[in-house]
């Protein structure tokens, strides 16, 4: 990575968007905006806060050739797509978009969120990067907006302006490298709805999937829950809008965005027996309000009204869900059916015909 | 054949064209953008392209080669790839 010193002396950035192209809607292109400045605010202290009037830290423009007083100028289309300048008063930090180039949403024509996240990375104090897997290498790449667009390097480059996120441990993991969430061996630790999105976790990251639109957003967990560890083995959505983290024989409880007092707890204290050590899935039915708890190949029924365990569990799971014969790394219900996970594949089962009605990639929520 | 006539000497011309803009936009060291003031031309053009193919990590040699040229015509961003 390169840098262009000293960045901006705070953290409380302030951008204007101009004006639009008329390739995109304007909600398209506040959203690309927005979701490009997030990219950075997810792995650093900034926090970005959009202004409508006046001059912001970041202003935005569309333009063509010689466009304003700017003192690069644009092509036409194809060739240069779009400049910024490093932090400072004047130009500095603002981003100029050629308007001979066709901007969209998806892998035609030059996607507009990943050009923008990597010019706001020259307006946050980022030069180019040789490194060819970096957001900050000069050739555009499209890669799926559902991947978290930033290398381990774009990530050490920006931290060494800024610093890291306040609650996130300030050295980078050993291996930075961000799971590739379309690879076609893609597993997962564990998947729960929470209201109306899908969170799917894996090792310190989470996906919050909106499958109402497939949106996907991908989060540290400590972002949302400092106090988590990462590697959390099971997850479920119970009955009173609460999310249950379990990892080991601990469990944690979030209620909103809070971890209640009082967590962890031994998952004994829900009416495990000390043999069990760990969970390897969970999912309350919420059509029954029962909550099925996986390990290894048999089952255990918890009742969350009277909130104790049912009698004559555990039961093997592959006598009561025919044709999940497998461990079960993960499990979900959604629109009724519960959707099953082992390794990169997963299962849709229909709980009220008891059978599997569809097999699919574990990776089929996010658009690859 | 009812091929196109190829014209040697224009595409060479066109591709020497290519490489000096290139080179000029993002091998130049560039003054700061809020002084409106002139690009420094320092280095030579066989010096800028030798940092160009390394920096992308082609083959280091200072002459404006297939693989250089195809690099050169992808869609970019247009900061700098040299410090301002």
């Amino acid at each position: 990575y390169g840098v262009t010193l000293p960045g901006w002396k705070k953290n409380k950035i302030t951008y204007r968007i101009v004006n639009y192209t008329p390739d995109m809607s304007k909600e398209d292109v506040d959203k690309a905006i927005q979701k490009a400045f997030k990219v950075w605010s997810t792995v650093t202290p900034l926090i970005f806060t959009r202004i409508h009037e006046g001059i912001a830290d970041i202003m935005i423009a569309f333009g063509t050739k010689a466009h304003g007083h700017c003192p690069r100028y644009f092509d036409g289309p194809l060739g240069v797509l779009a400049h910024a300048f490093p932090p400072g008063n004047g130009f500095g930090g603002d981003v100029h978009f050629d308007e001979d180039e066709d901007w969209t949403t998806g892998s035609a024509g030059f996607n507009l969120f990943l050009v923008a996240a990597h010019e706001f990375g020259h307006a946050l104090g980022l030069s180019h990067s040789s490194d060819q897997t970096a957001l900050m290498f000069p050739n555009y790449a499209y890669v799926s907006p559902s991947a978290f667009p930033l290398s381990a390097d774009d990530i050490s480059g920006i931290q060494s302006i800024y610093g890291s996120r306040p609650n996130v441990p300030d050295k980078r993991p050993a291996n930075p490298t961000l799971p590739k969430i379309c690879g076609s061996q893609m597993t997962f630790d564990a998947v729960t709805t929470l209201r109306r999105e899908v969170i799917f976790l894996k090792g310190r990251h989470l996906w919050r999937v909106y499958p109402d639109n497939s949106e996907v957003e991908l989060e540290l967990i400590s972002t949302f829950w400092p106090t988590l560890p990462s590697g959390i083995q099971a997850v479920y959505e119970n009955m009173k809008d609460q999310i249950l983290f379990f990892k080991g024989n601990k469990f944690w409880v979030i209620s909103g965005h809070q971890v209640l007092l009082g967590y962890p707890k031994n998952i004994n204290t829900l009416g495990f027996p000390k043999g069990v050590k760990k969970i390897d899935a969970a999912v309350c039915n919420k059509n029954t309000g029962k909550t099925d708890f996986f390990i290894g190949d048999k089952y255990w029924r918890y009742d969350e009204n009277t909130q104790s365990m049912e009698r004559g569990y555990p039961r093997q799971t592959a006598n009561d869900f025919p044709g999940i014969n497998q461990k079960v790394d993960a499990v979900f219900q959604q629109k009724g059916f519960f959707y099953f996970f082992h390794g990169s594949k997963q299962w849709e089962f229909d709980p009220i015909a008891k059978k599997v009605t569809r097999e699919i990639k574990s990776n089929s929520w996010f658009n690859c | 054949s009812n091929a196109l006539p190829s014209h040697p000497e224009k595409d060479r011309k066109e591709d020497a064209k290519l490489v000096q803009d290139y080179l000029n936009k993002f091998y130049a060291v560039e003054t700061d953008p809020n002084q409106l003031g002139w690009k420094i031309n320092a280095e030579s053009t066989a010096e800028k392209l030798r940092k160009m193919q390394q920096f992308f990590g082609l083959k280091v040699t200072g002459k404006p080669d297939s693989e250089t040229l195809e690099m050169m015509k992808k869609p970019r961003c247009g900061v700098p790839d040299v410090g301002l």
